[in-house]
């Protein structure tokens, strides 16, 4: 899987799609959606697709893309392989999302959760299959959050296609599992090729799975939480694991609207019946304080 | 923030560039300036303070995010603070008297000023007895010197395209076009007068507004 | 100079982490 795409900026999201196999645009396909390295705190997300012709689905079968969860990662790269080499019936397609698009998703002024983040991004590659003109008639994908509302809205976004949202959907449906090994082959080729944009002195790579309950993940985030700065890209900072360690590591950061800790300027009650009505100063000029300037009276 | 010439100023002569604490024209507050001794300038300094802001200086963190500029201010403004005072005595007098002060000595520095004469003549009227010139503040001839800085700031405004509709709107909206051009003219005049103001005593401020 | 506020003076990996983007 060519991944140079991501190593050139890892700080988005990329797309990397098959080719669409002709006879994708003739027959009926069905379409399988699922994620990977949805948990772990470190390293990006995959969102993939995986479709074939529904007369194809014994095939795709045969290839032995069996429940995704029960292969190795050796064995998961063999069948992604395969399933190349047989690409006269299967395409597939999917969205590299960054920790960092994560975070700042899910950490921005306006926030915009993983679960939406997801939906969006399983509908945009269904989306996508359908401007490739595959001819998409059924639709499977695992449960991200409660099944119905996800299904609901994937049948309003593709009305006439028949959708089913269900949990183990990645056991149960073929292209489901074919999608999930595209994931996560992808997710562990961006894990272990990831290039640091920071240039860490001694960078160690043994951050375990990635998850936030493997003690070799929590003494890679110890070992590389920078008070100032963080954490590298690398980390999901929007993560509670990560959010906990930077409470205790690091620096605080004060922004304009944080919850100010006083009222600025609120006088003392007694200050409006002073003696001398207070010489009030005119306040500088609009176009200073609109740009925040005002004389110096110290350096 | 200074501008790229007054680097050197500083190498040529030993104190090239002074902080000298002078007073504020409008308020009578002590403020910061900067003197520039070789090419005989006046800088005033202004502070960008807003909370929450830090540096990245080097390879550290430093909090107290405050930017001071230094920007060519008219001397002018502060001479004619002191005229204005010393009008209340009613008669012509030597400059020297009149610009002094206990509480910023260093006003001298402005009758150091190269071309100080030509300076005065825009605000005061002058006598020259035995060959030593007295002076004397003049309303009229100062606002007719600040009705063309109000007009020198209009087009200053103009070409630097600054907000200043009077109706709060996203700096980044243009007119609107339904704004007659008197009306925005108005804006500019009433926004340059304002800017204007900020370097003069109230008083006068109010003699200009009519003006 | 950043739009936020670090209560602290202390060293930081600058070069490491921080690249201006004009």
């Amino acid at each position: 899987m060519d991944l140079s795409e991501l190593e050139k900026d890892n700080s988005g999201r990329c797309r990397l799609s098959s080719a669409v196999p002709a006879v994708c645009r003739q027959e009926p396909c069905v379409l399988g959606i699922d994620e990977a390295g949805r948990g772990p705190v470190l390293g990006p997300m995959v969102y993939a697709i995986c479709y074939c012709p529904l007369s194809r689905l014994a095939d795709l079968e045969g290839l032995k893309v069996a429940d995704s969860k029960t292969l190795s990662e050796s064995e998961r790269e063999r069948l992604f392989a395969k399933m190349e080499e047989d690409g006269e019936f299967v395409g597939w397609a999917l969205d590299v999302l960054s920790p960092n698009l994560i975070s700042t998703s899910m950490l921005g002024r306006v926030k915009y959760n993983l679960n939406s983040l997801s939906h969006d991004t399983a509908e945009g590659l269904v989306r996508f299959a359908l401007d490739q003109g595959v001819n998409v008639t059924q639709v499977f994908a695992d449960t991200v959050g409660p099944p119905e509302p996800y299904e609901k809205k994937l049948k309003q976004r593709f009305p006439g296609i028949e959708v089913t949202v269900k949990a183990k959907a990645d056991a149960l449906y073929p292209a489901v599992s074919a999608a999930s090994i595209c994931a996560k082959v992808a997710r562990d080729q961006a894990v272990k090729s990831w290039r640091f944009v920071e240039e860490l002195e001694e960078l160690d790579t043994e951050y375990g799975s990635g998850y936030p309950n493997d003690p070799k993940t929590k003494a890679w985030l110890r070992k590389h939480v920078e008070p100032v700065f963080g954490f590298p890209q690398f980390v999901r900072f929007s993560w509670s694991t990560a959010q906990s360690l930077l409470e205790k590591e690091a620096e605080g950061v004060l922004w304009e609207d944080s919850p100010s800790e006083e009222q600025e300027g609120l006088a003392r009650i007694s200050s409006y019946f002073g003696a001398s009505p207070r010489a009030v100063p005119r306040p500088p000029h609009r176009f200073f304080r609109e740009r925040g300037l005002e004389p110096a009276n110290m350096l | 923030m200074l501008p790229e010439y007054l680097k050197n100023a500083s190498k040529k002569m030993k104190n090239g560039l002074m902080f000298v604490k002078l007073v504020h024209p409008c308020s009578g507050e002590g403020a910061i300036y900067l003197f520039n001794m070789c090419l005989q300038q006046l800088f005033e300094i202004k502070v960008f303070k807003e909370k929450h802001h830090s540096w990245f200086i080097n390879q550290s963190v430093q909090s107290g995010g405050l930017l001071h500029f230094a920007t060519p201010m008219d001397p002018l403004f502060l001479l004619l603070y002191y005229l204005i005072k010393a009008d209340k005595v009613g008669k012509f007098q030597p400059i020297d008297q009149v610009v002094m002060d206990d509480m910023f000595p260093n006003c001298i520095l402005l009758l150091k000023l190269p071309e100080l004469e030509k300076l005065l003549q825009h605000v005061t009227q002058e006598k020259e007895i035995n060959g030593k010139k007295y002076y004397k503040y003049s309303k009229e001839k100062t606002l007719t010197w600040l009705g063309k800085k109000v007009h020198q700031t209009m087009a200053a405004l103009k070409t630097n395209n600054v907000n200043v509709s009077a109706r709060v709107q996203a700096t980044t909206a243009f007119y609107s076009s339904d704004q007659d051009s008197s009306e925005k003219e108005e804006d500019y005049i009433r926004y340059a007068y304002g800017l204007i103001s900020d370097y003069i005593p109230q008083e006068l401020s109010d003699d200009l507004a009519k003006y | 100079l950043l739009p936020c506020e670090v209560p602290a003076n202390r060293p930081a990996p600058v070069g490491r982490f921080f690249t201006p983007a004009i």
